[in-house]
């Protein structure tokens, strides 16, 4: 004779950290230019993210790739030129700032940001006050069927967690 | 521009198995 039931506990809080992920895209019929044009901008833009207050373990190479553009209208689709795209990942620990670093990098030079997302430093307590919140939740309704079913609750037989 | 950071939400599932007295 047993009872199981799934419990819930959601937290909702402010993030307190903010990524975003940009870069350059160049392009130019020769590759070495492309490639220099590609390293200084991103430079300029590093150097941007490190002025705005961006740590430097807090930048970090997201994707570097270089691309043959060809004309496929040519029967022999000649090589016209090529892409160099380098991007990084930033993590800014002060909210605020993440418009203003944003436009910094922007204004660096930054001509492909693809992306801003939000995450917690340290949820150790969220989880923690949620995993109350789902026991809680399970335990009311096991009482409920069990109640509804003129039983009483027993001891704990089994239990497991899901997170995300 | 302006970000809005809006509210993150952990959520947490259990799932128990109790004696039925």
């Amino acid at each position: 004779r047993s009872v199981t039931v799934n419990g819930e506990g959601r937290v909702s809080l402010p993030p307190d950290t903010a990524y975003i992920a940009l870069g350059v895209d160049i392009r130019d019929p020769d590759l070495g230019v492309a490639q220099r044009t590609a390293a200084e901008q991103m430079d300029a833009v590093l150097a941007a993210l490190r002025a705005a207050g961006v740590a430097e373990k807090d930048i970090q190479t997201g994707a570097y790739s270089i691309y043959v553009e060809r004309d496929y209208n040519q029967p022999n689709q000649p090589i016209i030129g090529y892409h160099v795209s380098h991007s990084v990942t930033a993590k800014i620990r002060d909210l605020n700032a993440t418009g203003s670093t944003l436009a910094a990098a922007i204004d660096a030079g930054a001509n492909n940001v693809s992306g801003v997302w939000f995450g917690l430093e340290n949820p150790g307590d969220a989880i923690a006050q949620a995993r109350e919140l789902a026991v809680a939740d399970a335990r009311a309704k096991a009482e409920d069927l069990a109640r509804l079913s003129d039983s009483t609750l027993g001891p704990v037989l089994t239990i497991s967690e899901g997170y995300s | 521009p302006t970000i809005n950071p809006g509210s993150a939400e952990v959520v947490l599932t259990v799932t128990v198995k109790y004696t039925l007295n």
